[in-house]
């Protein structure tokens, strides 16, 4: 009996479900994994019953890409157990006490914490099409009804009562993603390995420059992180293996780009072997110039350093790599392709606390040199500590060389870094 | 006595589609604005009563006349940015026939109503503590 206490609603945590009605009534599901099902008796005469659940399961995911919330469709199980049931009807409707108008005015509705229904007077489209009403667009309305969130009047908002018709393809906005944040908390989450991706090109003089993408990776996704936009790329996580061809399909270590004026090399870290991605045919090496195959053993391709790795990231102003584990860190030069003298050292040591006592110590989950932000990051758990850069320094010269700024919450500075759920992860 | 169909059913014509009535007249437009939630105001200010958290089987109440239809007039037509006159114009009008959400503006979402019971029956013997 205790399992069905969880469909009891209860305010996010920390807040009392009397604030919640004062905050506009607005309650939100106690659970992070919701189920939901296109009715049987509920499927529309417009699209083909594949087409309708794609476009939920998109609607559904588009939600958990930005809340802590995942969605799964539940084809089985007993109807009173589903969260969210979703149904197309006519006039007089799935035995609902409201009944549609036919065409024109009300074209759906949602009842908190419950159904949806969309009236099938209306001339529904799928994604692909830019006439009629976008059932994607009042999929993920509705479903933010149901979630809680009431009509706003916010222009670029997708809880604006009135159906806007086409536009540009539609995403969930700052504010419509504050708003679900009000009610379900922003995600958080640790990463395995971040890293940015460095692309040579060419400008339209003809001078040589460089671009950086951001990628953040988790168990088998990635996101690619718009730092300008302070939000994951729409549409992202994506698995590892649809953008890293030859590499591990997940829990990857470490990722380091040995960048100097002679060398230009990328290499993937797990366990204890490595693999270097050519970054011109997307893909990683199968062998080196020697014929060697990869991936190779990290002893053999890195004497001195062990594995398997917490983590690593390289130093581009001293061409040294720092790799990470348990509570060592071991300095590799790569021009003399030997772990230094002195290494290893603890972390506590060559990364010294500048708060005391505000130290990761050991076991980081990544490290990472970010160009957006000019700074060594230290990833654990899901809070980070910057590394003291040479500006800090000038800035405040008694910071320790290599000093770590005291603990923050990765989300208050990577935002929107959400999971969805494993059977949308290829949508 | 019904008529029975193909089996595929190809011959059957399909029904007529039906057209939501269009909001013309100031009646309509008294119950769109019960109906979404702008016939509502602070407790006090003359309104009508409150429209109850759930769903109405008879259809919304007449609605708001005199001065608090002007105001929810007035209120609906700011948040649709339309000149806050707090008469029934035309733009008021056809800002009311668009297409739109059958969740009110301004409360929650409609109270949940299943088709099923949302909380299964309790199994037989005693109930749990819990509770």
């Amino acid at each position: 009996p205790k399992r069905f206490l969880h469909t009891l609603l209860r305010a996010p945590a920390g807040r009392q479900p009397e604030d919640a009605a004062q905050a506009g009534g607005a309650q939100a599901f106690a659970k992070r994994t919701l189920s939901w099902r296109l009715v049987g008796e509920g499927y529309s005469r417009q699209l083909s019953a594949e087409e309708q659940r794609h476009v939920f399961r998109l609607a559904f995911r588009m939600w958990s890409e930005v809340t802590p919330l995942t969605f799964r469709e539940d084809l089985a199980g007993p109807g009173a157990m589903v969260d969210i049931k979703l149904g197309f009807g006519r006039g007089r409707h799935l035995g609902c006490p409201r009944v549609f108008d036919g065409v024109g005015q009300e074209f759906a509705h949602a009842w908190r914490l419950g159904d949806i229904h969309f009236d099938d007077d209306e001339h529904f489209t799928p994604p692909t099409s830019n006439r009629g009403i976008s059932l994607l667009k009042v999929a993920v309305h509705e479903i933010g009804h149901v979630l809680g969130l009431p009509h706003s009047y916010r222009a670029g908002s997708i809880m604006q009562p009135n159906y806007l018709p086409r536009g540009p393809a539609f995403e969930l906005d700052w504010s419509d993603r504050k708003a679900i944040q009000r009610l379900y908390g922003s995600c958080a989450g640790s990463f395995d390995t971040a890293f940015d991706w460095i692309r040579q090109e060419r400008n339209p003089h003809g001078d040589a420059t460089a671009r950086f993408s951001t990628y953040l990776f988790r168990n088998s996704w990635y996101w690619l992180y718009e730092n300008r936009n302070n939000r994951t790329r729409y549409g992202d996580p994506l698995p590892i293996l649809t953008g890293w061809r030859g590499v591990p399909a997940q829990n990857i270590d470490a990722f380091v780009h040995i960048w100097t004026w002679r060398r230009d090399e990328r290499y993937f870290f797990k366990g204890n072997r490595y693999w270097r991605y050519d970054s011109d045919r997307d893909q990683a090496y199968t062998e080196d110039e020697q014929g060697h195959g990869y991936p190779r053993l990290i002893s053999e391709g890195f004497p001195g350093i062990p594995s398997p790795l917490d983590t690593a990231f390289y130093d581009r102003r001293k061409q040294l790599i720092y790799f990470f584990k348990g509570s060592w860190v071991f300095a590799f030069d790569v021009n003399r392709n030997q772990v230094l003298g002195s290494s290893p050292k603890k972390m506590t040591e060559v990364f010294p606390a500048i708060e005391p006592r505000n130290h990761p110590l050991r076991s980081l989950d990544a490290a990472y040199y970010s160009y957006a932000h000019r700074a060594v990051f230290l990833f654990k758990g899901s809070t980070y500590w910057r590394v003291a850069s040479a500006e800090d320094r000038q800035r405040r010269p008694g910071l320790p060389p290599n000093g770590l700024f005291p603990r923050q919450p990765i989300s208050e500075k990577w935002f929107d870094v959400c999971d969805v759920h494993t059977s949308t992860l290829t949508m | 006595e019904a008529l029975f169909h193909s089996r595929d059913r190809s011959d059957l014509a399909p029904s007529p589609l039906r057209r939501a009535t269009p909001i013309a007249d100031l009646l309509a437009a008294q119950r769109f604005l019960s109906k979404y939630g702008w016939a509502e105001g602070p407790p006090g200010a003359g309104f009508a009563a409150p429209v109850p958290r759930g769903p109405r089987r008879d259809g919304p109440p007449e609605g708001p006349r005199g001065a608090a239809l002007a105001e929810a007039l007035r209120r609906f037509q700011k948040v649709n940015a339309l000149p806050a006159s707090g008469r029934l114009d035309a733009a008021t009008l056809a800002a009311m026939n668009r297409p739109r959400c059958g969740v009110p503006d301004t409360r929650p979402p409609l109270q949940a109503v299943s088709t099923a019971p949302r909380t299964p029956p309790p199994p037989p013997g005693p109930r749990p503590k819990a509770r």
